[in-house]
């Protein structure tokens, strides 16, 4: 149920 | 990116330095929690170890590294340079309360089981909660100083506009963290009372002040 592919966020 | 992450993203960036210049040009470190300072450089530090492992963008690096570096020179100002000024009797919440089922809770809820995912989602939980020191102080002083309220109005911003920032990631994108999330909401809650009192108070001239 996630999607944290992306850690392009602070 | 979109206008909601950039100006949270600006949003964090002036709280940062509104502290830090409130610290420098007064030469006083009065009102402010140290522990609520330490523990955001935690946040940081468990966060942006990714420095080391992948590069997403200049803009993204180079914040990180503003962040970073901001959140040790505002602890270096607290616990050296201006230390005595440092108001330690009042900064009295027991942060151990926060760190350690904060850490708990990262290792048993994470999107994978592995020492970077675990220290980004202790960072995660750590900074929702981390503000808790420095509103436990002023509840404690029933006072704060104009200027600490304009750092916190901007960091609660911050956390808010996030959260509209993944609305607009959901709709767009269909993007969608669940811990960023959850912890961001925890996190916009917890200055509710805060924003209050701005509004009520310090946006129309008056200190903010809490009734005894």
């Amino acid at each position: 149920l996630t999607n944290n592919t992306s850690k392009d966020e602070l | 990116m979109n206008i909601f992450r950039l100006t949270g993203d600006l949003s964090h960036l002036a709280a940062i330095i509104i502290l830090l210049l409130k610290i420098w040009k007064s030469r006083s470190c009065a009102g402010i929690s140290g522990k609520s300072q330490i523990l955001f450089a935690i946040v940081f530090t468990a966060r942006y170890l990714d420095l080391l492992t992948s590069f997403i963008s200049v803009y993204n690096t180079s914040m990180k590294v503003i962040y970073i570096g901001c959140a040790y020179a505002t602890v270096y100002l607290i616990y050296a340079k201006f230390r005595a000024t440092y108001d330690g009797n009042h900064d009295s919440f027991r942060v151990e309360f926060l760190v350690v089922p904060v850490g708990g809770l990262a290792v048993l809820i994470n999107h994978t089981f592995s020492p970077l995912e675990i220290l980004w989602t202790f960072s995660i939980y750590l900074e929702s909660v981390a503000i808790l020191p420095q509103l436990f102080m002023i509840s404690k002083t029933g006072e704060a100083e104009t200027i600490t309220t304009h750092y916190l109005f901007c960091l609660g911003m911050y956390r808010t506009l996030y959260l509209f920032n993944w609305v607009w990631r959901f709709y767009f994108e269909g993007f969608f963290d669940m811990i960023a999330i959850v912890a961001g909401l925890v996190q916009t809650v917890l200055y509710c009372d805060f924003f209050y009192l701005y509004v009520t108070k310090v946006l129309k001239g008056k200190k903010l002040s809490l009734p005894a």
